[in-house]
């Protein structure tokens, strides 16, 4: 199953959501891959993955390869990647990166010419075979890369940081949402709304808690992740929480996590 | 003087500033205009404006019509902006504010046309001459948005979160900012870094303020935003802290802030 973690919002805990769940999704004995589509790369140093460690061609090369392949060939319909871009081993066993660099931000021009927004699909669809689950971490904005993303995705994770900014672009995010459903993915479907850096001693927190209770009881996950300071340490050490600090609370918080999304997944 | 908050790492406090800096300044009895330039308005909503407040085009309305002049005049040079965006008045007397709109986000493809990315310059400059400074709030993306606040701005304003991943994308901002420098806006220059969600309690702020005193000695401002729950829930009653709650050590440090500014722009 192919998850993308998505919110235009910035700074609410997608990277960290990404890295933490694919890593949990993995200690559960699930082999996960984590796709880093933004061109920051915070999902590839969260991994403790360097450019060097993955042998073969970027997801930027290979992104380009296909949308070349596909001017030379317009009427062809559906083609598959020319390129696989190279799969690096993650911090656990049964995890493995593909990681992102700043070329990638160059994409934008090179995916414009696609109206199917397809490219990442089909790059994943030559890989996820070997995974159960496909984890994609995503840039802060509605762009083409993010796009392909939603394409690409069979479902979706929205973490929504307790605060007011947060909770005021989530409707402008799920009626983009629908757009995508209806115009470039039909399949495509929203798996949960992710509660994150909650902090029970904060007024705020709460309130924003009971407004996407009110408005969103089905899809927000049972699980919110609480403010805790090292998940936030955790990726100057290039490690996922289960590493870093196996007791901590966020570490318990992204377990829990998992066990979720595998049953909404119908996965064991 | 047009200053530009620019960070495209997300949710490292770029609206919080641009909107209690503004209101700082026009508390000093400067003559200030915030400009929304984030297609998700948030600073818009920071300083509880809404659309229907502003008589006029709206920026976007604006901004698609100086590329269309400039279509049709391809040999005219500078274009005058044929049309001023509407401009609202703020929460405090000397606050005026050009709110932002969801259909910002589509102009991308309208000013992908103009390879000197100075439409809104031609659009600040209609309006600068009544205010001593314009504060630009950005969306967390190198965009063509992006882009147009940094050919439009004279100094930047960066801010950084006291955390291991906004650390990591400032030497990558930094490396854009010479390119736009060198082929774009030869005048523009950063006026600081600023520390945000200081929290001294932490050791990874600790540690992350102690990098960049060690790399930016010169470029830091003196004042660190410490973390300060008041500046989160300022936003959900639309006023900046200076009028939610003014005793806040958040008010005092945009105050503070706003002194150091006023002294790098040389006004008193
Ligand atoms: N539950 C948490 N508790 C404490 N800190 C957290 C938590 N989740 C994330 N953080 C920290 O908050 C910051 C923002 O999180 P993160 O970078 O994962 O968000 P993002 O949505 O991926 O940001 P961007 O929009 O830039 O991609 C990071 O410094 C991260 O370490
Ligand atoms: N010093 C602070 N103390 C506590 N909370 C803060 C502080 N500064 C900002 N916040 C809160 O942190 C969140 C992120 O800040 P903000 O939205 O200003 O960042 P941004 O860089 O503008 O985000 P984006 O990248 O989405 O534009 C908001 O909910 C805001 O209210
Ligand atoms: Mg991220
Ligand atoms: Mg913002």
């Amino acid at each position: 199953m192919i998850l993308s973690v998505i919110n235009q919002k910035g700074g609410v805990g997608k990277t960290t959501t990404a890295v933490n769940l694919a890593a949990a999704l993995a200690q559960w004995g699930h082999p996960t891959l984590l796709v880093d589509l933004d061109p920051q790369g915070n999902a590839t140093s969260g991994c403790g993955v360097s450019a060097s460690d993955y042998g073969g061609p970027s997801l930027y090369e290979a992104l380009v390869a296909i949308e070349n392949a596909r001017a030379q060939n317009p009427d062809g319909g559906i083609i598959a990647a020319p390129l696989r871009p190279g799969i690096a081993k993650g911090p656990l066993p049964l995890l493995s990166v593909v990681g992102a660099s700043p070329e990638l931000a160059g994409s934008e021009i090179e995916l414009a010419s696609n109206p199917r927004r397809d490219g990442l699909k089909q790059i994943i669809t030559e890989l996820k075979n070997d995974f159960q689950f496909v984890i994609v971490d995503t840039p802060p904005s509605l762009s083409i890369l993010t796009v392909n993303s939603l394409v690409a995705a069979d479902r979706l994770v929205i973490p929504v940081q307790c605060e007011y900014y947060a909770l005021e672009g989530l409707g402008q995010l799920l009626r983009t949402l629908e757009k995508i459903r209806r115009f470039l993915n039909p399949n495509l479907s929203v798996m949960g709304l992710l509660r994150t850096m909650f902090d029970g001693r904060v007024a705020l927190s709460g309130q924003v808690s009971t407004e996407l209770e009110k408005h969103f009881p089905q899809l927000l996950f049972k699980t919110a992740i609480p403010r805790n300071v090292r998940l936030a340490e955790a990726p100057s050490y290039g490690k996922p929480i289960a590493m870093h600090d196996k007791r901590s609370i966020g570490a318990d918080a992204y377990r829990r996590l998992a066990v979720e999304v595998m049953s909404r997944a119908g996965v064991a």
